[in-house]
């Protein structure tokens, strides 16, 4: 159930993570699984998909991967 | 499952590829 989320995806839980290490698209889908934050799967990928068009990151490919991150 | 994982990754790429 919803009330059982431990985990909410904000803009802000998202820029924290990015300010302290690149990740992938897949790291932060891995950090609010659907499990914890009682959204489904589609409105996670776009929820978060909103979030990181906002927030604008920046990119780099480190071993191939596309990573996002932020400075302070 | 770890193919859930990847479809929704693929789905969120595909979504920010149109904005990239």
């Amino acid at each position: 159930t919803p009330s059982s989320s431990d985990v909410q995806l904000t803009e802000e839980a998202v820029r924290r993570y990015l300010i302290r290490k690149p990740m992938t698209t897949k790291d932060l889908l891995k950090k609010f699984q659907t499990k914890r934050t009682g959204l489904s799967s589609e409105q996670t990928v776009n929820v978060l998909a909103q979030i990181l068009k906002r927030l604008n990151p920046e990119r780099k490919s480190i071993g191939d991967k596309m990573h996002f991150y932020l400075t302070e | 499952s770890s193919s859930e994982a990847d479809k929704m990754a693929a789905a969120l790429e595909a979504e920010l590829n149109d904005f990239m």
